[in-house]
């Protein structure tokens, strides 16, 4: 997983 | 975490509240652009669509439903309850020129291909010129409440705090967002007339004016 396979800041 | 990106979303956070309290307090949602408010809700319910399917954190949920929450009570508030304190014939930014080419964008550019996904690149894209119908507005009536400035000032400066955040990953984790880069710089950017009045105007105690 990439590191924007999720989205973590708002 | 780190105190760039907290400092960021405390000062989002702050701007909200700064918002409702003008609302409540002066019982008037004048010079403020319904607009703007509307957009920002769209970007809110287009962006955490993840609250359904992903965990990130406690703080991540919580922001997440507080924003989407009091920007949908904003609209209540100027579209319901201060009603009559609302005036739609100032607030003239025609705002299909920005869903229409911020929905192109997230079309093209993107992380992966799936509905959530260019939702959220649509929503990013969205934020960074969503405060224009606001500004269009003061730049009409050439002036602004006090307290309306101070909210368009901590909602500039979250953004604003992003950058250095941005940078700071960079170097700590290596990690590089390009899509929420960009965005922000234009985002912040588009706030720098605005702060250049807030601190030579405001901050020494003079009203917001703007040059005839």
């Amino acid at each position: 997983d990439g590191p924007y396979e999720h989205h973590d800041e708002l | 975490m780190n105190l760039f990106r907290l400092f960021g979303d405390m000062s989002h956070l702050a701007s909200i509240l700064i918002l409702v309290h003008k609302i409540q307090t002066t019982r008037s949602c004048r010079g403020i652009s319904f607009k703007t408010q509307a957009l920002y809700v769209t970007v809110f319910v287009s962006r955490y669509l993840d609250l359904f399917y992903d965990w990130v954190s406690l703080y991540n949920f919580f922001m997440k439903v507080f924003f989407i929450s009091s920007s949908c009570y904003i609209l209540y508030l100027m579209k319901m309850k201060f009603r009559p304190t609302n005036d739609p014939s100032i607030d003239t930014f025609r705002i299909e020129y920005l869903l229409g080419p911020c929905a192109i964008l997230a079309l093209i550019f993107h992380y992966k291909f799936t509905v959530t996904e260019v939702l959220w690149s649509f929503s990013i894209f969205l934020e960074s010129v969503a405060i224009l119908p606001q500004l269009f507005m003061l730049q009409r009536t050439g002036e602004a409440e006090t307290i309306t400035t101070h909210y368009l000032a901590a909602l500039g400066a979250y953004r604003a705090f992003y950058i250095p955040n941005w940078i700071y990953r960079y170097w700590t984790e290596d990690i590089v967002d390009p899509i929420a880069v960009t965005s922000g710089i234009v985002q912040t950017a588009l706030y720098l007339d605005f702060f250049y009045v807030y601190f030579t105007k405001v901050l020494q105690g003079q009203k917001f004016e703007l040059p005839a």
